[in-house]
């Protein structure tokens, strides 16, 4: 999957990509003080790829939790399963329903995405990507932003909590790269001195058909020196 | 073949026609005879239909001859009817046949040589229960039959997830080779069509073994909790979420254990009771209220149902007694305000819901009799917060008295038949309402679009039930329709919504149509009359009288056997009307024997005339 994170203060993105093997749960978000944790799964498509460079991977099921609600939500393309306590409901993304309790409202838009808000707190938004049942290498998988981030607290962590906080960097040096409409530079981030590359990813949730593209500067090696600590930090046993 | 004939009538068909279009079906039977003998003989039609469903049409047809019927008022009807019993003739007539049906029965004499072919059409909207639509057929030919067959295609737009046809007297491989049933998508498809071989009794026998219950169930694809479906400016919207939490229940069970309970009922009341003790969850909370002459609780208060509770409550069940007389308000008061208080004080989870379940198998001899007074003491103690269910024990209780009861409270009764399977009876009344996935619903559509709407607002959605809500579009060609429904599940508030666009709406017009293209504008009218039928059970003065006049109008425009209307079957005879009637038989009536058909004389060149009727 690639990320992408927007840094306001630069008016600027940086993105890169996690290869990991289907199967790697990822801790995207952990908020100690607000009980919020968002777990990512790996998916890869319907025929794995020898090589690990052609491979494709998609988050293909989230977990979200509250500690403090006793409320857990797990998201795959094909159902939308939520427990209160030991209790659960399940939805199918063909449902229009919006499911509000004390402290949460959980919106799901028929097809197209989950609208998750805590209070008036942080909101994530799960974007559902169809792709053609029987493409022979393709499959559904989802897309998760997050709106209102700076609601959460200092101590969250994550591969994308840890970019909740004011984040600076320097870029310098740019020039073209080996692809010309792809050009390189050095960028001075997290006391790390890298090699990115200008491109683009998209932000699908207005239509995540379409998609609307954003620049940014891409860290190579899995975000190597832009995440704190090692990837193998982020990588937990289980989605809850 | 001779041992076709029977008393000289051969039966050359019967068949059974069934055509269910999104749970509505329209059922046909058919059955032709001819007289072979050399004198006029009396050939008998009887039809056991559901007492659910309204007979929309019957014809006779000698000889090539059709007599169609015709809807009246009853009381018009009802005049005809008297003046040719008056003259010694007499009618065809539906009644009672067992728990679930009424029997239609007209017999009519035919001439030697003479065809005589009778066809009766009904309708009705099948209701989901415990996860499935059933279609209930009885099957009893009196001979064998030439070209025996029931047929059923159904065609549901939500897709088909499971088709099952079951006959009680299917015993052998060779009569379960005359069935098939398969699925695929929409549509369905039933048939059982057994040779004359098949149906004898034994090899070397001319009686027929077809006799018993043939039953088709079937449940529709569940992939989005709602379906809307609309046709020629009619709308019906289906409502059947699944996967959701049960919502925890406060039950408050008022049980009668007067002198008449003695024995049989209590014994299987208290089997019932432990059946239904183990299949409590641990959220819920319960008491018993016991009355006779006097009113006696288990807890003062609600107790939840922990595993030591249920225990203990096993233990008192067990040694309930049966003492003298019947205090049904007393008993029902004392639980109604069991509930509210258990509420007030905060003694049972607030996201729960309350209900009272009232059993008894006699009437108010005790305390407050008067079941007038009853019912208001019930309906301002309760004040529509939650609802009452009764169930009438066995033949001797007024049975519209604990109608009116349940209907006033949002609940519904049920008749408790006294028999070897009382105990599964009341158990199974228990299970359709044992697991509430949503309270307080509402299906609410965008004002001034819709109109003549159906009942829109329910106290509990039950899981495996489901909610079906009709209406008009305001504007015929509306290409945008949105409905929401708004319910409080167990844990947290739900709104559902559904839309339909214009292409979607055209698109499943298109494939609708050809099937059955009027479905939906019956459907509502039959949800409607029903409704109204119901209603008009606890109105009373101008109220009752409006609402019967929309039942009726609605009767006669759709051509329905209801209460209110007669199905008349005209023939002139000799410048002389002959007349037959049948009644349908409302549940209130009691101890009715198995149809006795009377006749209606037809004796070439004569010319007889018949009734329809309902009640």
């Amino acid at each position: 999957p690639h990320f992408i994170i927007r840094v306001p203060g630069k008016n600027d993105a940086l993105c890169f990509n996690i290869d990991e093997d289907p199967g790697t749960v990822l801790r995207l978000i952990h908020d100690p003080v607000t009980g919020l944790t968002v777990h990512g799964e790996i998916i890869g498509d319907k025929v794995a790829s020898a090589d690990s460079k052609t491979r494709n991977t998609y988050f293909g099921k989230l977990g979200i939790a509250n500690a403090y609600l006793d409320v857990r939500i797990e998201v795959t393309p094909e159902k939308i399963s939520l427990w209160n306590g030991e209790a659960q409901s399940t939805f199918s993304w063909l449902d229009t329903v919006t499911v509000t309790q004390n402290g949460m409202t959980m919106a799901i838009n028929r097809k197209k995405n989950i609208v998750l808000s805590f209070g008036d707190g942080v909101t994530f938004v799960v974007v559902l990507h169809q792709v053609w049942k029987k493409h022979p290498v393709h499959r559904d998988f989802l897309g998760f932003y997050v709106v209102d981030s700076h609601r959460m607290s200092a101590q969250t962590h994550g591969l994308l909590g840890q970019f909740f906080h004011p984040l600076d960097f320097e870029v310098s040096d740019i020039r073209p790269g080996l692809d010309p409409s792809k050009p390189v530079a050095t960028m001075v981030v997290k006391n790390h001195q890298l090699k990115v590359t200008r491109g683009s990813q998209k932000d699908y949730r207005r239509d995540a058909s379409v998609g609307v593209k954003v620049a940014c500067w891409f860290i190579h090696n899995n975000g190597e020196g832009l995440l704190d600590g090692d990837l193998k930090d982020y990588i937990v046993p289980a989605l809850f | 073949l001779p041992e076709m004939v029977v008393d000289g009538i051969e039966v050359y068909s019967t068949k059974i026609h069934c055509r269910v279009t999104s749970r509505f079906a329209h059922n046909t039977v058919t059955t032709r005879a001819t007289n072979r003998a050399e004198t006029a003989k009396e050939v008998s039609f009887d039809v056991e239909l559901p007492k659910t469903a309204f007979i929309t049409n019957f014809t006779l047809t000698i000889d090539g001859v059709t007599y169609p019927g015709n809807i009246k008022e009853k009381e018009v009807a009802q005049k005809q009817y008297d003046r040719a019993v008056s003259q010694g003739k007499t009618a065809g007539l539906v009644k009672a046949s067992g728990r679930k049906l009424e029997k239609f029965t007209v017999s009519v004499n035919v001439a030697a040589g003479s065809k005589v072919t009778f066809e009766l059409t009904y309708e009705e909207l099948l209701k989901r229960n415990k996860g499935k639509y059933e279609m209930y057929l009885k099957v009893r030919p009196k001979q064998l039959v030439k070209h025996f067959e029931i047929t059923a295609d159904i065609f549901e737009p939500q897709g088909i997830s499971s088709l099952d046809a079951q006959a009680s007297f299917i015993t052998n491989d060779l009569l379960a080779s005359a069935l098939t049933k398969s699925f695929s998508g929409k549509k369905g498809h039933v048939s059982f069509k057994p040779s004359v071989d098949q149906q004898r009794s034994c090899p070397t026998c001319t009686d027929s073994l077809l006799d018993g219950d043939f039953t088709i169930t079937y449940d529709v694809n569940r992939e989005s909790p709602a379906n809307v479906q609309i046709v020629n400016g009619y709308f019906v919207h289906f409502f059947a979420p699944h996967g959701l939490p049960v919502v925890p229940k406060n039950v408050v069970f008022v049980i009668d254990v007067s002198g008449s309970m003695y024995y049989q009922k209590l014994k299987q009341t208290k089997e019932a009771l432990l059946k239904i003790l183990e299949d409590m969850k641990e959220n819920d909370y319960l008491n018993f209220v016991l009355f006779a002459s006097k009113v006696r609780v288990w807890k003062d208060h609600l107790i939840q149902a922990t595993p030591e509770n249920i225990q203990e409550a096993r233990a008192f069940v067990s040694n309930i007694a049966a003492e003298d007389t019947t205090n049904i308000n007393g008993g029902l008061l004392r639980g109604i305000e069991m509930l509210k208080k258990a509420r007030e004080e905060h003694q049972v989870p607030e996201r729960s819901t309350s209900i009272v379940i009232l059993l008894t198998d006699g009437i108010a001899n005790e305390g407050v009799s008067r079941p007038e007074d009853i019912q208001a003491n019930a309906r301002n103690a309760i004040g529509g917060k939650f609802p009452l269910y009764s169930l009438g024990f066995g033949d001797n209780v007024d049975y519209g008295f604990l109608e009116k009861l349940a209907l006033e409270n949002n609940g519904f009764a049920r008749r408790i038949y006294e028999a070897s399977d009382a105990t599964l009876q009341l158990q199974d009344f228990y299970e359709e309402i044992a697991n509430p996935l949503l309270t307080g619903v509402e299906v609410e559509y965008p004002q001034n679009a819709i109109l003549d709407l159906t009942q829109n607002t329910y106290k509990h959605y039950y899981d495996g039930s489901e909610i079906v809500v009709a209406g008009k579009l305001a504007d015929k060609d509306m290409n945008h329709f949105k409905a929401d429904v708004k319910g409080h599940g167990a844990f947290n508030d739900l709104s559902f919504t559904e839309e339909l666009d214009a292409e979607e709406m055209e698109k499943a017009r298109q494939e609708q149509d050809y099937i059955f293209g009027d479905y939906i504008e019956r459907l509502w009218a039959y949800l409607t009359i029903e409704q109204l039928l119901d209603k008009r059970k606890k109105a009373q003065g101008e109220e009752k009288e409006n609402l019967t006049a929309q039942a009726l109008e609605l009767s006669l425009k759709y051509h329905f056997v209801t209460p209110l209307t007669s199905m008349v079957v005209t023939k002139p005879e000799d410048n002389e009307d002959q007349t037959a009637i049948a009644d349908k038989p409302g549940d209130d009536q009691v101890d009715v024997p198995p149809s006795s058909a009377v006749l209606v004389g037809y004796q070439p060149p004569q010319t007889p005339y018949y009734y329809v009727d309902g009640d």
